[in-house]
């Protein structure tokens, strides 16, 4: 996961999410 | 809840899942190449792999707003999105090119014919990409399938770490529901359109490879500059 860690913060960061 | 239960339908607008698809759906972005660089294959390379990074924050954003992605875990989510993030740029690209003949649209300010690849080393990508610009331009692709098709490539990513099988099954079950369910209300004519449709993806996954293995190895020559979210995204790979 330390790996990816520009990819784990935008993904937490982004904004409202749907759910079904 | 169920759709077929209920009356029948007269518009495209009563898909739930293809109309949050279509809101979903991010802007265009425009490539500006750098003035100051000099014309030739880094110029090229360095304006692609810098349009990419921009385009990945965005479709990032976008797998967000997909209905049921954010469910899963957030381990999940990444796995996805690490084997998906080439297919999902392509098949952007490949929409946007459906009007031109023999061009790939990778900004509306940043089009490229086969000479032009060539001379970027690109040619063997570019005829790849034109191959599936070519499969969707019969089929009539619209934008509806487009966005649903492309979900579907994220949540089918097969990627070798999911955690819960069973939730990404969930959005793969309701994006393909969404398919099925669109396509026999706008195209009750040909009751094979949305098999036609999955049946372009191994070539879609297929060119995302090679996409990958080139940028790979152009990473690995060192002349060309990546923003980090691309590195991090071919390190995946």
């Amino acid at each position: 996961k330390e790996k990816h860690k520009i990819l784990h913060r935008l993904l937490q960061n982004s904004s409202s999410p749907v759910d079904l | 809840q169920h759709h077929r239960n209920r009356s029948p339908r007269s518009s495209k607008d009563e898909n739930k899942v293809v109309n949050l698809l279509l809101e979903a759906e991010p802007e265009r972005v425009c490539a500006m190449p750098d003035p100051a660089l000099p014309d030739g294959d880094i110029k090229a390379l360095t304006t692609l792999c810098d349009l990419a990074d921009r385009e990945l924050m965005l479709n990032i954003s976008w797998a967000k707003h997909l209905p049921g992605f954010s469910s899963l875990c957030l381990s999940d989510q990444m796995s996805l999105l690490q084997s998906a993030w080439m297919e999902i740029l392509i098949l952007r690209v490949v929409f946007r090119s459906l009007p031109c003949e023999d061009r790939l649209v990778f900004a509306d300010d940043y089009v490229m014919d086969a000479e032009q690849a060539k001379s970027a080393g690109l040619l063997e990508l570019h005829l790849a990409i034109l191959q599936l610009v070519r499969r969707y331009r019969s089929m009539g692709l619209e934008r509806e399938e487009f966005v649903t098709l492309k979900a579907i490539a994220l949540a089918n990513s097969d990627s070798m770490h999911i955690e819960d099988v069973e939730a990404v099954q969930v959005l793969q079950d309701s994006l393909h529901e969404a398919l099925l369910d669109y396509e026999s209300v706008v195209h009750a004519e040909d009751p094979r359109r949305a098999g036609k449709l999955i049946m372009t993806l191994p070539l879609l996954r297929q060119t995302s490879a090679k996409a990958v293995r080139h940028f790979c190895s152009i990473k690995q020559d060192g002349r060309v500059p990546m923003h980090k979210l691309f590195l991090e995204l071919l390190e995946a790979n």
